[in-house]
């Protein structure tokens, strides 16, 4: 399962 | 955050400050390709754009700055203060023929088509490709500096730790971003000649040089 945008990373 | 990502991340700022103590300690940035770090440069700026937008830690906001601002003392040393030093006869890498598959690839691979995201994937993509003018210079020339062959490592090993932490997420968290997974196996892939020369020479205190 892909999910979306979580840029919580660098 | 888990222990991988904080390795990760400690990895890439320490090959930040390795690259800036080498241009300053030396004075002179011989060896190190500035269209790597011009991309580099760009690759901070297109994916920390969010730091207007979006508030995730402190320690997320402030590596972000750090990045940022380290990228582009760099490309100053490189092109201002050590530009008599830079080795623009061996560093030709075409940098446009990166730039514009990046560009095509974020229009066409993406999580969102919003300018912020439509950034950060031309980014994610652009970082994956970043590193081959300094590996092409570095096959130019059929050597590195320790120092700098240090640099890369820590480079490449920085995205080798984010996908344990990838796959670290993704059991405990459900959670994974197939653009960046992607991306960051071939830019860790990219690295692999490099990590099997470092180790079997630089680490056994031989110079870096590539076999004839």
């Amino acid at each position: 399962e892909f999910r979306g945008p979580k840029h919580d990373e660098l | 955050m888990n222990i991988f990502r904080l390795l990760g991340d400690i990895c890439h700022l320490v090959a930040i400050i390795v690259l800036l103590l080498k241009i300053w300690k030396t004075r002179s940035c011989a060896g190190i390709s500035g269209k790597s770090q011009i991309l580099f440069a760009l690759v901070y700026t297109t994916r920390y754009v969010d730091l207007f937008f979006t508030y995730v830690s402190l320690y997320n906001s402030v590596m972000k700055v750090i990045f940022l601002a380290s990228s582009y003392a760099t490309l100053y040393l490189i092109y201002v203060k050590f530009k008599a030093t830079y080795d623009f006869n061996h560093d030709t890498f075409r940098i446009e023929f990166l730039l514009i598959p990046c560009v095509i690839l974020s229009l066409l691979i993406t999580h969102d088509y919003s300018p912020v995201e439509l950034l950060w994937t031309f980014s994610i993509y652009l970082e994956a490709v970043a590193i081959l003018p300094q590996l092409f210079m570095v096959s130019k020339t059929g050597e590195a500096e320790t120092i700098t062959s240090h640099y890369l490592f820590a480079l490449g090993a920085y995205r080798a730790l984010y996908i344990v932490n990838w796959i670290y997420r993704y059991y405990t968290e459900s959670f994974i971003d197939g653009i960046a997974v992607v991306a960051g196996i071939i830019q860790t892939i990219l690295y692999a000649d490099f990590f099997y020369l470092y180790i079997t020479k630089v680490l056994k205190g031989k110079d870096f040089k590539l076999p004839a």
